[in-house]
């Protein structure tokens, strides 16, 4: 069956976007938009938590806002 | 809805209490 989601919450997306700046957990959300991804809010929040768990990211604050990322 | 938004960001933060 075809897919309408153009884009895919996965470990190695989100390690991208961390990579390229840091994000806060609202900016990730804004990335991986469920009419994009095709998931349900919940199923976002658990994958969204499993794979920065998973990726142990930096953190620093910025503007008082808690900031995730990573280094090559 | 931006409120949506916020309602997800804060259920992200609380699954990632420990870790946050």
């Amino acid at each position: 069956t075809p897919s309408s989601s153009d884009v895919q919450l996965t470990e190695e997306a989100v390690r991208r976007y961390l990579i390229r700046k840091p994000m806060t957990t609202k900016d990730l959300l804004k990335k991986f938009q469920t009419k994009r991804t095709g998931l349900s809010s919940e199923q976002t929040v658990n994958v969204l938590a499993q794979i920065l768990k998973r990726l142990n990211p930096e953190r620093k604050n910025i503007n008082d806002k808690m900031h995730f990322y990573l280094t090559e | 809805s931006s409120s949506e938004a916020d309602e997800m960001a804060a259920a992200l933060e609380a699954e990632l209490h420990d870790f946050m």
